[in-house]
C-alpha cells in the first residue's frame, strides 16, 4: 500500500 | 490602481479551466512584475503555482501591490461570457473589494463589463527550494495527457521511471497493469514533437492518478510539458505559456509506508 506524502514535508511554510 | 490587458482573453480562460480542478478559490497577487498566485488543493498533496509576466500583457498597471481572492467558479462564470477572440481588460482600484472584467471583440462592436466581489482569503504560501533535479523530461503535452488518461484506467497510481534508454509510465489494478515506454526522439523540425531527457541518474517515484490528470488540463496552454522529477521531492509539472509566463504544478509522490 502506497502511502500519499503531503507537501508540508518537503516544503516549508513562508 | 491594477489594470491588465490581454488581446488574448482565451489564454486566461484556459489557465482557468486548468486550475478550477484543484482549487475552489486562490488569491491573485498583483504587483509591478505582474499577476502571481501559489495555491495548495484542500488535502495539501499538490500545489498550483502561476506566473504571468506583465511584459507579457498588452498593458499592465500596477501601482501598489494588490492581492485578490477569487472564487474560481464565479471567475468561471464571468469568462464564460467571453467570446473567443475577446480582449479582456481587469480593472481594480487600490484597496477595493471588486474586480472589473471588460472583454472587447475583435471589430470593437461589443463591448460588456463584469464586476465580480473579492473575498478575502488566508493565504498559506510555502518556501520551494531551488533544486538539483535528477531528471527532467520534456514532451508532448497532449502525449502526457493521453498516457496519463490511459493508465487512469488501470489503478490510482502511475509510476514514472526515468533511465538514459527513456521514460517509462506504469499503472497497476485490478485488471491488470499497463506500461508507456518512451525513449528520446529528436524532431528538429517540429521541436514541440520531441521527447528529450536530461539525466543526472535514473529515478523511479510514484504518483496518484487523480493529480495528473487534473495537471493535464492545462494542456491546451501549451504544446510541451517539461516534468522535473527528484528522489524525496515533489514532482513539478511545468507548461510554459507563451509569452507571458509559466503555469506549474507540484505534487508530493506516494512513498512506501
Amino acid at each position: 500500500e502506497n502511502y500519499q506524502a503531503r507537501l508540508e514535508q518537503y516544503y516549508t511554510r513562508l | 490602481m491594477f489594470e491588465a490587458r490581454l488581446v488574448n482573453s482565451s489564454t486566461f480562460r484556459k489557465v482557468l479551466d486548468a486550475i478550477k480542478d484543484l482549487l475552489n478559490e486562490a488569491s491573485f497577487d498583483c504587483s509591478e512584475n505582474g499577476i502571481q498566485l501559489q495555491a495548495m488543493d484542500s488535502s495539501h498533496v499538490s500545489l498550483v503555482s502561476l506566473n504571468l509576466k506583465s511584459d507579457g500583457f498588452d498593458k499592465f498597471r500596477c501601482d501598489r501591490n494588490l492581492t485578490m481572492g477569487m472564487n474560481l467558479t464565479s471567475l468561471g462564470k464571468v469568462f464564460k461570457c467571453s467570446g473567443a477572440d475577446d480582449t479582456v481588460t481587469m480593472k481594480a482600484q487600490d484597496y477595493a473589494d471588486t474586480v472589473t472584467f471588460m472583454f472587447e471583440s475583435k471589430k470593437q462592436d461589443k463591448i460588456s463589463d463584469y464586476e465580480m466581489k473579492l473575498m478575502n482569503l488566508d493565504q498559506e504560501h510555502l518556501g520551494i527550494p531551488d533544486t538539483e533535479f535528477s531528471c527532467i523530461i520534456k514532451m508532448p503535452s497532449i502525449e502526457f495527457a493521453r498516457i496519463i488518461r490511459d493508465l487512469s484506467q488501470f489503478g490510482e497510481s502511475i509510476v514514472i521511471s526515468c533511465t538514459k534508454e527513456g521514460v517509462k509510465f506504469s499503472a497497476q489494478g485490478d485488471i491488470g497493469t499497463g506500461n508507456v515506454k518512451l525513449a528520446q526522439t529528436h524532431n528538429f523540425d517540429k521541436e514541440e514533437e520531441s521527447v528529450t531527457i536530461d539525466l543526472q541518474e535514473p529515478v523511479a517515484l510514484t504518483f496518484a492518478c487523480q493529480y495528473l490528470n487534473s495537471f493535464t488540463k492545462a494542456t491546451p496552454l501549451s504544446n510541451q510539458v517539461k516534468l522535473s522529477m527528484c528522489e524525496n521531492v515533489p514532482l513539478v509539472v511545468e507548461y510554459q505559456i507563451p509569452e507571458l509566463g509559466h503555469l506549474r504544478f507540484y505534487l508530493a509522490p506516494k512513498i512506501e509506508e
